[in-house]
This record gives C-alpha cells, structure tokens and sequence, in this order.
C-alpha cells in the first residue's frame, strides 16, 4: 500500500521538481520502490531523469484515458525508482472551466491503480493550484511544501493552507487527508542576510511543520539536472545530496511511526 | 502610443517579476510614463511595488467587466510609474476550456483603453502559456523572456518560440507581432559552471535576439521586493540595479530606431 506524497507550491522554481526527483531517488537508493509521477505539462522531471517526453505514453493517458498504469511506466537508471513521464497533454486537464468530482475520483483512482508492489509515490507538480495540483491533493496521503525563503514564500504558503481546507471540507472525505508531512527550505542561500530573515519567520508561524533539514544552494544540482541523473546517482557526497538523504530518513522515520 | 512588452517565460522563478517591475521602474526614472500590469494571479508584481493584491480593483476588472483602466489605475511611490493590480479572480480566466477570439480581442481592447498618455505598458506573466499569458501576447507589440541559464531554458525557449509561431499564425493579424524584443539572462550566478555553458549554448541558438546584458545574482534583489520597493529605488547602484538600467536603455534604444 504505497504512501503518495505530492510536492505542491503554486509559486515557481521553489525546487519542487528537485525534490521530487531528488527525494523519490533517495528513496530508492534507501531499498524502496518508489514512482514519480510527472503531473507538469512542461516535463522537467521527466527530462531530470533522463526520459523523453511528450508522445502518447505518460501520466495524461493514465489519468484521462484510463490506461493501466503498468503499461506506461518506464524504469530508469536508478534501481527501484521508475516514472511515469509528462507529455504536453496534461495542459488540457489544466484548462478546464470545471473539474466534475466524478472525474477527478476516476482520475485519482487511475493513478493509484496497479500500484500496489510501489512504497512510495512522488507527484510533481506545476505551478500552479490548478487541476493538476487538485488532482495530486487528492490522490496523495500527504503533500510537501519546498520554499525558496525569499519575499513571496509566506504569501504561497498562506494560499496553499487555505486552499487544503477548502479541499478538504469540500472532498467529504477524510478531514486530515492529505497531510502536510512538512515545509521545506530549499536552495537555500547562506549568503543572503534575507533568506535567514525569512526563515525565522516561517518558523514563527509553522515551526513544528517544517522539516529539520534545510536544502542548500548547491552548484551540483542544475548540473545533474543538465546530465538527466538524479542527484545522488550524480554526486552521492554534495552537500545538496547529504541533505535530500536526510530528508529521505525523515520521511521514513515519519512513516516508521505512522 | 503606448509600447507594451509581455514579460514571458512558463518556466516559473526565472525572474519574470524581478525584470517586470525593475525594467518598469528605470524605464519611469529615466522619465518614461510607465504602466505595470499583473496578470499573474498570484499577484506578487503587486506585492513588490508595496501594494495590496486581491479585492475587487485589478486587472482582472479592466480585463473581463471592461471597468476603465483609469479607474483602477493605482499610483506608486515612484514618479512615473502606475501600476493595474492583480487579483485572485484572475484564476478564473486561466481556467477557462476555450478563450474565444472575440473575447480575447475585447480584452486585449479593455488593456489598452485609455492609455494615450502612457509610454510603456508591461505585462507581468503567470508561470504558464495559458491564457493570461496569451493575453498579454495579443495585447503587446512585444516580449520579452527571462531565462535562468539552467538545465531547463532551452527547453522552455523552444516551447514559447512555438507557441507564438501558432499564435502569430492564428491571430491573423501582424506576422511580426508579438516580436521578441530579446531574451533576457537574469539571475546569473558567475561561480555556477554551468550558468556559463548554457549561456552558450542559448548564444548558439539565439545569439541575436540576446539582450548584451546579463543581470547578475544580487542579494539586494529578493530584498527589495521584500520591502516592496522597486530595485533601482531600493538600491540605486547594486550591481542587479546597474544591470536593469542597461537593459532599459537597450530597450530604449530599440524604440529609438523603431
Ligand atoms: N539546492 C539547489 N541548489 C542550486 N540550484 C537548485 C537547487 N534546487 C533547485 N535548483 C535549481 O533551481 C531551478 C528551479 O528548480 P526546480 O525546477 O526544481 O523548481 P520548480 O519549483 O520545480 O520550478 P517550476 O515552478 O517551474 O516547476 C533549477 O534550475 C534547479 O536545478
Ligand atoms: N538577479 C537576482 N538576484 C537574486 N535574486 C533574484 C534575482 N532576480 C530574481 N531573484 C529572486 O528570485 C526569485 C524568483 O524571481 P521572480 O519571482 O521574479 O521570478 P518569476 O519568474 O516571476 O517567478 P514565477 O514563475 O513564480 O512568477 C525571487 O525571490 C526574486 O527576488
Ligand atoms: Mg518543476
Ligand atoms: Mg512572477
């Protein structure tokens, strides 16, 4: 019975993709089966990890044309970690005026389906609360927030909280359902006085709810991206690297307990 | 007659907003009448000119109730410049199935009523190509896109040259219009290796249609937007502040011998 764990922010590059990629493969070299589950239209996750995308074989055709999950997955260099690619499709789920309940559960359960050999399932996803990020929501037992602890984080956070209880009361389902399993800090720059500034706020108002760990700004990580090999596979000792482990164990140790 | 330039780039965090509101603020202190325009619901180009976002007197009004842009018009702290909020409603447009031309071309229409007075009109884009970005696309002479030198700019660079292709070609109207006024290397961080091999390989591809500068990372970005004063006002002679005059002036120039 996999966990699925959605990676939300509406505000872009926060290093939503980099932790998705990077924690699922974590993940992976740590013994567990892991999917990601490419949900952008515009496919970095699909391309950090080497894959082609676009074409008819992605999460799209699972989501809306109900083709087994199985079929479409693709494994990929690293062991126990396999993705299910992006393609251009997924632009039109965002753009529609409405997303019927009906649909969006048919969804989720085409996503989920077939996955019951999977520990762990990562969702990229865009920026935007759109339908894409509502679909991952619902699907998803839990979601992280990456921040870039920069002027507009506290604003994204506050819109993603209201926009998890809206979804919450509206799906009828269990209230606490997605979780927030954490908020994490990313690219995080040592040299900017603001990103410490902004911080101690965060931490102010959502201390016990963000992770301990705090990824760093790190000049490997746009590189292994470049290369298409997830980050520990590309460099296992980069400080980057040491810290996506740390959250790899944080999250099992979460799930150790749950 | 106004000039009015769409700040383009799905990619999200690659300085759409930075350059949106820095180039409209050296454009106002060089004297120019200058309009900002947030058409990304998320509302931070508000946010960093110090304003507040949301309520019922934005863009989104002007756009979809044709209420006149004079009236929701707000001042701001620097001469020169004025600024068309955004608003949450805005998510409302981006959602829509369809955006039929007759709607499009009465909202292009709204945007750019009752601006005779003005010089320059900036667009501040979503991180998407959806439908407020393509609005900004038919309302504008020009765009101009960011670009982070990462792993993911060429990609997002050939997405946004066929979009406008398509675009172009549909709008049946002027070929050349939007025109890419350039693109624009911001956030450039000298000690990653990287920045400087995708910076040649973008020169290889696009080299001409490259503005000359290239805006350096610089702390005093994020804290200015913080604050919620403009860059060039906050900091008059850091270097990202040194950088966005130069590009007002390439942009100026242009105009000169346009
Ligand atoms: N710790 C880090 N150190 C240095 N660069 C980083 C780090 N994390 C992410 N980046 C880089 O920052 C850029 C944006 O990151 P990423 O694409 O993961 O953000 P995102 O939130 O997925 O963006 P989008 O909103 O467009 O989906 C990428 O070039 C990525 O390689
Ligand atoms: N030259 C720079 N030096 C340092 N930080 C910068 C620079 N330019 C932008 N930033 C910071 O990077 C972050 C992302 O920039 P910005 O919000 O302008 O990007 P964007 O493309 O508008 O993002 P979105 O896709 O979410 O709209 C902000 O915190 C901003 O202050
Ligand atoms: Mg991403
Ligand atoms: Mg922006």
């Amino acid at each position: 019975m996999p966990r699925s764990i959605a990676i939300l922010n509406q505000k872009g590059g926060v290093g939503k993709t980099t932790t998705a990629v990077s924690l699922a493969a974590c993940l992976a070299l740590a013994g567990r089966k892991c999917l990601l589950v490419d949900l952008d239209p515009q496919g970095n996750a699909t391309t950090a990890l080497g894959a082609r995308k676009g074409g008819s074989a992605g999460s799209y055709e699972v989501l809306v044309h109900s083709r087994p999950v199985r079929e479409l997955v693709q494994s990929t260099a690293t062991p126990n970690l396999e993705l299910l690619a992006a393609d251009a499709s997924l632009q039109e789920l965002e753009r529609r005026a409405t997303l019927e309940p009906a649909d969006r559960d048919t969804y989720c359960a085409n996503l989920q389906d077939g996955n019951a050999s999977i520990e762990f399932v990562l969702f990229d996803c865009p920026p935007s609360l759109g339908w894409l990020s509502i679909i991952a929501l619902h699907a998803a037992d839990a979601f992280v927030v990456p921040i870039q602890c920069d002027s507009f984080s506290l604003d994204a956070l506050e819109s993603i909280m209201l926009s998890i209880n809206t979804l919450r009361e509206a799906s009828g389902g269990d209230r606490n359902r997605p979780s927030l399993r954490g908020i994490l800090c990313t690219m995080f720059d040592e040299s900017f006085n603001l990103s410490s500034r902004v911080y101690q706020d965060v931490r102010k108002q959502y201390a016990e709810r963000m992770f301990r760990v705090v990824i760093p700004r790190d000049p490997v990580v746009p590189e292994a991206a470049l290369r298409g090999i997830p980050l520990p596979s590309y460099d296992p000792t980069s400080r980057a690297t040491v810290a996506y482990v740390r959250l790899a164990r944080e999250v099992l140790l979460h799930e150790g307990t749950a």
